[in-house]
Formats: structure tokens, C-alpha cells, sequence
């Protein structure tokens, strides 16, 4: 139906993915569980600190939006990135290192990582 | 988000989900569509996860998100989580991590210590039920034998409910949107029923990760939010994921 909810018969011989649902394949990275957990993240982070960055930006756009004066952004920065030390091994030092490789502010992949329970505010 | 669990006349086990965020997180005019999933997209990866240069769990996550929303222990069990709405939320809790009663858990790292250290179907479930968390959540799980499969409807410290296939009842899939499964979902967001209407079509005898992909393909439960489809068959220890688009006209979620 062309109103909301926009509903439709149930879809059939989507499959193999094509057409104009089909944005596209996801690539294979290993997560080598025994290097240190600062490490592990390093190859799959340096191939996408692009779209990851380009992710943290349109959100503290938003951010800018709601709270121009940028003081929202300040306390992720300060105020969330010594909370890293609190979480348990080993997510404290994954997120460090991803902040390493990505040049990305630490309280800012913590944010990105607790988005989930941050969201429910 | 919308994730099932099907069993088919056989006894084989599929778990898939569409994976949809980004509510009210900016809209682009120009492109009418959700600012955040656009950009969530790219990032999303699939990640098998080693020890020993041996898989322990597989994953399909966003790069830089450590946690898990999608995974599968091959052979063992498969987990998908889906966000549940609740006032005593995930603010709360991050409020007591604060104040520093840390007593809970960050909901995707119980997912991927789960998945991480669990053994069997019954260790995760019994984990993913009785963990004290920081926000409520559904938790989606499958096993790898006859009738493993359940939603477990969590709020931050207790489990409220698992609901179970039941084959011998002709429950042969279990499938969890947004809301308990014993409450009408929101008027405005009934996926819930347009996907059940789907899989009792599609019928247990030709449930496959084929036609699975055509109901997670079927507005609204395709919809602006999902940035992808994810199909897991346990047994043959496979997980595939999809970017999704959703031409217009499509809801917003």
C-alpha cells in the first residue's frame, strides 16, 4: 500500500541479494584473540578509520545542533574517556587501541560503544 | 530490529535478523533517508574471531563497536540482540556506573563474553538470563538441536520471560521485533505482524535462509533503519550479512 506503513505482499526470490534492497557484501576480518587486546583491532580499525570517523563527525554534528556552545562534545571527551578504566579486560584496552588507530578522541569510541545504553536517554 | 528463529520439518535451525538504528538521529532531505544508518553501513563488517588460529565465535558487527549484535558460536548456538524499550533504561544504569555501583554488565559485552565463553545452548541462556545488566534487552538465541531456540525478555536486573519454541504446540519459530511478545506491539511500529504473516505463508516445510531473506526483504520489516540482514545456519557454522537499502516508499521504521 502506498500509505503507512507502507506494507506489501511478502517478498519472494529476493535471494541472492540484488536489486534495489541490496546495498552491498560485507568483507571478513579475523580478530586474533590472542594478540593483546590492545592490538587486535589494529588492521580491521586501519581500514576503516575513514568510515568511522566520517560516523563520529555526523553525530557530533548532531550534537552541535542540539547543543551549539559544544559543550556536549566536551564532556564526551573529557568526562567519558576516563571511564574506559572502569570497564572490565578486556574492552578497556580494545578501545584504546581502536582510539589509537583511529585518531578518534577516546571518549568518543567509549560513546560509540555504550551508544546502546546511552540511546535509551 | 526484527530476529527470528525457525526450525524447519528437519530439525535444522536458522537464526537471522535485520539490524536497524538510527531513530530520530537526523534526517537527510535530499537522499530521505536516516542520517546515522547511511553512515553505519560501511562500517558494518562480518569478524571471526580466533584463539589458537581456531574460530571460537563469529560476528557481523559495526568497525569499533568491540561489543556484539549478531553472532554464532558454529555448531553450538547463534545470538542476536534487540533493543528494548523501557523507563528504567540504560540511562539508570549508567547513572549507578557513575556513582560507582558497578555491579552490571554493558549489554554487548555480555553478548560477547557469551559468546566468547559459553559452551552450549543452555550455559548461554541460562548467562544471557540471569546477568545483571546496565539497560533492558531482548535476547534471540538459537541451538543447534531440535527446539533450541527462545527470546528472552530482559530488564536491567531480571529476566521477565523465555519464550520458547514448541514444536509439539506447532511454535516451529519464535520472532522478536521491539516489543514483548505478549503485549500488542505500538500501533505505529507493527512489524511484528506483517513478518509473522510472512512465515506462517511461507510455512515450516519451505522455511530456508532463502526465504527467511525474502520475509527480512518485505516492507515494513525492511525499513529506513536497516542497515543490515544478517543468516546464520548453526550447523553448517555460516553467517552471511547484507547492506540494505529500502527504496521508496519506505517507512521510517
Amino acid at each position: 500500500q502506498f500509505v503507512p506503513p507502507y506494507t506489501e505482499d511478502c517478498r519472494k526470490g529476493m535471494y541472492p541479494p540484488t536489486g534495489p534492497t541490496f546495498k552491498g557484501s560485507v568483507p571478513w576480518y579475523k580478530i586474533n584473540l590472542d594478540s593483546a587486546p590492545r592490538k587486535r583491532w589494529n588492521q580491521l580499525i586501519n581500514d576503516k578509520k575513514v568510515e568511522l570517523t566520517n560516523l563520529i563527525q555526523v553525530i557530533k554534528d548532531l550534537a552541535i545542533d542540539f547543543f551549539p556552545s559544544g559543550k556536549l562534545i566536551e564532556l564526551v571527551d573529557k568526562g567519558l574517556a576516563p571511564l574506559v578504566d572502569t570497564l572490565p579486560s578486556p574492552f578497556d584496552e580494545e578501545l584504546k587501541g581502536i582510539a589509537d588507530v583511529s585518531g578518534v578522541p577516546l571518549g568518543e569510541i567509549m560513546l560509540f560503544n555504550i551508544f546502546y545504553e546511552v540511546f535509551t536517554v | 530490529c526484527t530476529s527470528l528463529v525457525a526450525e524447519d520439518k528437519a530439525g535444522k535451525l536458522y537464526h537471522a535478523r535485520n539490524l536497524d538504528f538510527g531513530l530520530f538521529l537526523g534526517w537527510d532531505i535530499k537522499n530521505n533517508s536516516w542520517m546515522v544508518p547511511e553512515y553505519l553501513k560501511p562500517l558494518t563488517v562480518n569478524l571471526d574471531f580466533q584463539r589458537n588460529n581456531r574460530t571460537v565465535f563469529k560476528s557481523t558487527n559495526f568497525a569499533g563497536y568491540v561489543g556484539v549484535l549478531t553472532g554464532m558460536k558454529p555448531g553450538t548456538f547463534t545470538l542476536t540482540m534487540n533493543e528494548r524499550f523501557s523507563i528504567d533504561g540504560g540511562y539508570i544504569g549508567i547513572i549507578e556506573w557513575i556513582l560507582g555501583k558497578r555491579s552490571g554488565v554493558w549489554m554487548s559485552f555480555l553478548t560477547r563474553s557469551v559468546l566468547e565463553n559459553a559452551t552450549s545452548y543452555t550455559q548461554a541462556k541460562d548467562q544471557l538470563a540471569n546477568t545483571e545488566m546496565l539497560a533492558p534487552a531482548y535476547f534471540i538465541l538459537g541451538g543447534n538441536q531440535s527446539g533450541e531456540g527462545c527470546v528472552i525478555t530482559r530488564s536491567r536486573t531480571a529476566c521477565l520471560d523465555i519464550w520458547e519454541l514448541d514444536l509439539k504446540r506447532g511454535r516451529w519459530y519464535v520472532l522478536e521485533t521491539n516489543y514483548d511478545h505478549w503485549k500488542v506491539p505500538l500501533f505505529l511500529d507493527d512489524r511484528r505482524t506483517p513478518a509473522m504473516k510472512c512465515m506462517n505463508l511461507t510455512t515450516q516445510a519451505k522455511i530456508s535462509l532463502e526465504s527467511i531473506y525474502d520475509i527480512l526483504s518485505t516492507k515494513p520489516v525492511l525499513n529506513k533503519l536497516t542497515t543490515y540482514t544478517s543468516l546464520m545456519d548453526v550447523s553448517a557454522g555460516t553467517i552471511e550479512s547484507y547492506q540494505r537499502n529500502c527504496p521508496d516508499p519506505c517507512m521510517p521504521w
